[in-house]
């Protein structure tokens, strides 16, 4: 099953 | 001294109620140019973005940027006692620690008004470049939001297929399996029944249908959704806010093991 990633991973924190 | 009138309250039920599912509480970022709020939800899965702008009310001011956290529980308790064609004015002096909000009966007979306490919400921010997406696809928001309720029987993911030829939508679980296929309108008489897809290179991307459903809370704000693709990014679910503004969703993929 694909496992589901964190939005952290895409879009660094500002 | 911030303010903002608008004279259809219902566009902020229906905004309230397009957040409501994923979020306890949100930051109303209000400035000169507009409301803004950005939120993920508590998995940091997705993430709510939504922009009203200034000029889309019938009066705004803004004398000072301010932050209003708000339980969106409480909130929506609140927009409860508004009737839909009443006119909604938001209220709250600088530095408040409370917001109220107004409510007027079309012919000014009625007039309640209603304080609600502030929270003090630590948000996390996260910077979203402007980005070209690989597949950009729209279609009727009604349609997306039956495809949505109806995969989730199948399974806890929907795999999105974009093409040129159009957009598939697949799910499988324990009960079987289902697709659904949308192929691109040939004829368009009427733009907000038209399925269009915008496509540099075909994407295939896998999505947890909890989230899309969630989503297709907005359905009622726009007749359109907008959603855009590439491979190994966050998908987003655009649908405008009436001439106002719009509501983003961002939904991270999953990706194979």
């Amino acid at each position: 099953t694909p496992i589901q990633n964190d939005l952290h991973e895409f879009y660094a924190l500002v | 001294m911030f303010e903002a009138r608008l004279v259809q309250s219902s566009i902020l039920k229906k905004v309230l109620e397009a957040i409501k599912d994923l979020l306890n509480e949100a930051t109303f970022d209000c400035s000169d140019s507009g409301i803004q709020l950005q939120a993920m939800d508590n998995s940091h899965v997705s993430l709510v973005s939504m922009n009203l702008r200034s000029d889309g009310f019938d009066k705004y001011r803004c004398d000072r940027n301010i932050s209003m956290g708000m339980n969106l529980g409480s909130m929506t308790k609140i927009l409860k006692c508004a009737a839909n064609e009443d006119v909604v004015t938001m209220k709250a002096q600088d530095n408040a620690d409370t917001v109220t909000f107004v409510f007027e009966s079309p012919n000014q007979e009625k007039v309640s008004d209603y304080e609600m306490k502030l929270m003090n919400l630590d948000q996390e921010h996260l910077g979203i470049p402007e980005t070209e997406y690989a597949c950009v696809v729209r279609l009727p928001a009604g349609e997306f939001a039956r495809i949505c309720r109806d995969l989730s029987q199948f399974g806890e993911s929907v795999v999105i297929s974009c093409t040129k030829e159009g957009v598939k939508f697949s799910s499988a679980g324990d009960i079987g399996s289902a697709n659904i296929k949308l192929a691109q309108t040939s004829n368009v008489d009427k733009e907000e029944l038209a399925v269009t897809v915008e496509m540099q290179e075909p994407v295939t991307l896998t999505f947890a249908s909890r989230y899309l459903n969630s989503f297709t809370k907005a359905t009622s704000l726009s007749n359109v959704v907008q959603l855009s693709m590439s491979p190994d990014v966050p998908l987003v679910v655009e649908y405008r806010i009436g001439e106002i503004g719009h509501i983003r969703y961002y939904l991270a993929p999953k990706i194979e093991d």
